[in-house]
């Protein structure tokens, strides 16, 4: 049964579609089949990938809001092998109000996805900068959650509403989804960096991961729709992104 | 009648908060008041000013949802003399669906503030990163809009989804917003920010505003409470933003 992992933060631009492509990217490295699901109406995702998001005729969207479309129906091969992905387009801004009066709304992608779990090693959702229906749709998808953060003032507000959801989604639905925070474009030159990740490390003991540290490539990369783990393979992010792929696949003993 | 500029961009973390909190205090140094209304749930600008927005009784969510309550209950002093604040808080997460059964839910704040236009010079709107029918209300109640956007690979299609939104509020609702695009976070020694700030300048002629550069001092500013005109008054993004409020403060023949 795969590992499936959502890459959540309503604070905008912290770098979920960059974690999301890239892990899948170094995932596939390692042998593993990968299934990326993008949630977020922007579509970054589906564009790194190289498709045009006004093109596509099923995606996402359709998963949610019409019944007999099944998940195999909007699977597309991505250029990176072993890499699928379910794309997204602009349809998903409506599916927030499409799925209010559903039942069962919050385990719709969960039931849908449920007769692919055998073919992958790892599901990734990249979802969008809210904590809509959709995202909250993503986590009961998924047993663990990443946390992009950025080491600046707004992130701390953002970790303290987030944390709020997850204890939300345990009570009521008795969904306990295991934590990881992902610092991302650290710059270790400014000590308010410094500050905020030894804060964090106070906080959530043993749920940090190594620092993804700020590296122009990864903007670079999306330009060429390659992972910065192919366009530039040596640079740092490539080897952090690496590293944490590795983590990843431990089994829990190892850890 | 003071001029209403909304700040949007459903791309996360391109500087929209940043761009209003600063801007703010800057057009306050030309002697402006201002109202800044805050409609994100994660409340960036409200905790930028120093409020704790679990604490706050009436926000902006309020004058959505609740018919009784007026703008006037909702505005707050901010510690920038001549800057007022309607604050938000996590309660506009449940606004869109609460308001979709609505009439004329397009127009509900434009008709809440319209009694306050004669007590502002200007009156500026942080917008989530997305389209929802918050942000939409924002753009009805503006006659301006300004666009953050990073020179970054991602930014070419948000702007493409949003003049596409613009176009349906011209079309639909015969609402036409004068469009004004702030390349944000510009790194000059990095290439492609050259070329897409080139790309932007030929697609959006006469449309682009002097670009803000890259600057910590903007990270660092937000949790001294303070907008970098006045925590950092030499810096580089400090003099960039004094020049953006002196030019938007320019009456339309001057410019
Ligand atoms: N470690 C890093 N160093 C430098 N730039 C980075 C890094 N990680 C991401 N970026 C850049 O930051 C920008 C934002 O990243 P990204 O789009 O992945 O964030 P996001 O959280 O998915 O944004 P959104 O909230 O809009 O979905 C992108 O242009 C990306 O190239
Ligand atoms: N010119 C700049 N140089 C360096 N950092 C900047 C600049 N402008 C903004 N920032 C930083 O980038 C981060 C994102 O900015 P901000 O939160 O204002 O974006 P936003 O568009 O409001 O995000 P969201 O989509 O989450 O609402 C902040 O930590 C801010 O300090
Ligand atoms: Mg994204
Ligand atoms: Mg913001």
């Amino acid at each position: 049964i795969p590992r499936r992992i959502c890459v959540v933060n309503q604070k905008g631009g912290v770098g979920k579609t960059t974690t999301v492509f890239t892990l899948a990217a170094a995932l596939s490295d390692l042998g593993r089949r990968v299934l990326c699901v993008d949630l977020d109406a922007q579509a970054n995702l589906t564009s790194s990938f190289g498709f045009d998001p006004d093109l596509l005729d099923l995606t996402a969207a359709d998963l949610f809001t019409r019944e007999e479309v099944e998940a195999s129906d909007v699977i597309l091969e991505t250029g990176i092998e072993g890499v699928h992905a379910i794309p997204a387009d602009i349809k998903l801004v409506a599916v927030e109000t499409r799925i209010h009066e559903m039942m069962m709304r919050e385990y719709i992608l969960q039931t849908k996805l449920e007769a692919l779990f055998d073919r992958y090693h790892v599901i990734l959702f990249d979802c969008p900068p809210n904590l809509s229906r959709v995202t909250i749709n993503a986590m009961v998808a998924s047993l663990e959650v990443v946390v992009p953060i950025e080491t600046q003032s707004y992130s701390i507000k953002a970790i303290s509403d987030l944390t709020n959801t997850f204890a939300l989604l345990k009570e009521k639905m008795h969904h306990d989804l295991k934590l990881w925070l992902l610092p991302t474009k650290v710059d270790r030159r400014m000590r308010l960096a410094i500050d905020i990740l030894d804060a964090l490390e106070e906080t959530f003991r043993g749920r940090i991961l190594d620092p993804i540290q700020v590296d122009s490539n990864l903007v670079r990369a999306p330009l060429l729709c390659e992972p910065v783990t192919h366009a530039y393979p040596t640079s740092r992010s490539a080897l952090e992104y690496g590293r944490l792929a590795r983590f990843l696949t431990l089994s829990d003993e190892e850890r």
